[in-house]
């Protein structure tokens, strides 16, 4: 079972640190404030009040045998630079940390982190990607140029076979799933539940409510969500 | 073209704003903070320091008219559940709001916000994913319990056709594409480029150092990404 040390326990590294708990892994949570401590103890395999620049605290914690260390510290920009060197020095492999400004960014890629993380921007950048597309209701980049975007079924389409459709055809998408919203009678009353139909078949009804899950090159995707 | 009000330029929102303008919406960026309305005037359609809980400040600067408002403030939960108040007595219909904690998130909910979003804790727990299967290169849930996952090509699969892999009858999952990295001469260097195959075929070689990208019910794909 993996061991991860989460230093740092603001929104993005308590988060984290919940869900690894939740996962079965083992952590290791580091935090100088006594509250965020006392609130993850019951959680944490091992929670620590210290100083995470302070290299004898991380050593009296053996914080150098972990497999990942996740250093989320804001504010304190210095901080996050003093414990990413000193994890690096006591020979941690994998050092996750997040990344405040570009500039806190380069300086932490210099130094050798796995990976810089900016959970503020990257949602943000996802979320001016829905609105620029109102039908979109998902986006994540998964390579270079290309996205995965879910677009609820646009009126014109309501009713076709996806053959009929021709968005393959017309727009050089491929799709992936569509989500359905189903009623069903449970003990007497009237449930909505949605169905995932993760292998979509051309002869499959797609209808207004549905939701299109597409994959493509953005600009193929782009033509298609920015028409309705 | 759409009008976006982005309330509240911390890290969220000042990379909503940035993006929507990069894309060509009209944005209306405020703030108190000076310096963040110095920072953002160069980009913005219009931007405006005042303090956003104000009615009268609001109405002067039109906010009634956008076709959205996103409102990223953090620390000061008060001026946050204000702010999102008046504009929906201004008759604003698409109100975003960032959520500090759960409870926040709640009250926003019942004041009758589009959508509350949490950017640390959805970032916290994509990297989780992420840490608990170490070949798991990027996570997105596309619909309840189903997901999107890129994985890094198995050594035990290495060389073999996507037939022969047989990833669909073990694991039931879906492979949507194929991350490769292609070497190639330009201008007499050696340099490594991405190509991404988003029409998977069943004799496409699958060789260590590409990535697959996934779909399918989480409890199948994590048979398959633990397996690793
Ligand atoms: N030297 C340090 N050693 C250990 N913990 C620290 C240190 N400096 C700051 N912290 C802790 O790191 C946590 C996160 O810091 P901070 O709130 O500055 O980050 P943030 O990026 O704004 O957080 P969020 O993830 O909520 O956006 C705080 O709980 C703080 O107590
Ligand atoms: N009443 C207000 N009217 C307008 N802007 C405000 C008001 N109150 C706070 N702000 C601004 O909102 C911005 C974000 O606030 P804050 O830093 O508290 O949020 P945050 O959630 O911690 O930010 P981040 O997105 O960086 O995590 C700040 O730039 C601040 O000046």
């Amino acid at each position: 079972k993996r061991q991860v040390a989460v230093i740092g326990l603001g929104r993005f590294g308590y988060g984290v640190a919940e869900t690894l708990v939740k996962e079965g892994c083992e952590v290791l949570a580091i935090d100088t404030d006594p509250e965020k401590i006392q609130a993850i103890s019951d959680l944490a395999t091992f929670a620590v009040q210290c100083d995470a620049s302070d290299e004898k605290a991380l050593k009296a914690v053996s914080a150098q045998n972990v497999d990942v260390a996740v250093v989320s510290i804001g504010e304190n920009i210095e901080a996050s630079i003093l414990i990413v060197q000193t994890l690096k020095e006591m020979g941690v492999k994998q050092i996750i940390a997040k990344g405040v400004t570009a500039q806190h960014g380069k300086i932490l890629q210099n130094l050798g982190v796995t990976e810089v993380i900016f959970p503020e921007r990257d949602a943000a950048i996802r979320l001016a990607q829905r609105l620029i597309s109102p039908n979109v209701l998902e986006y994540l980049e998964l390579a270079p140029g290309f996205s995965v975007e879910e677009l609820a079924v646009p009126d014109h389409m309501s009713g076709l076979r996806l053959r009929e459709a021709k968005i393959r055809e017309t727009y050089n998408v491929n799709i992936i799933g569509i989500r359905k919203k189903v009623c069903r009678m449970v003990k007497g009353r009237m449930t909505t539940e949605e169905v995932f139909n993760v292998t979509p078949a051309l002869d499959d009804v797609i209808e207004k409510g549905d939701i299109l899950v597409l994959v493509g090159k953005q600009e193929d995707l782009n033509r298609l969500t920015k028409s309705e």
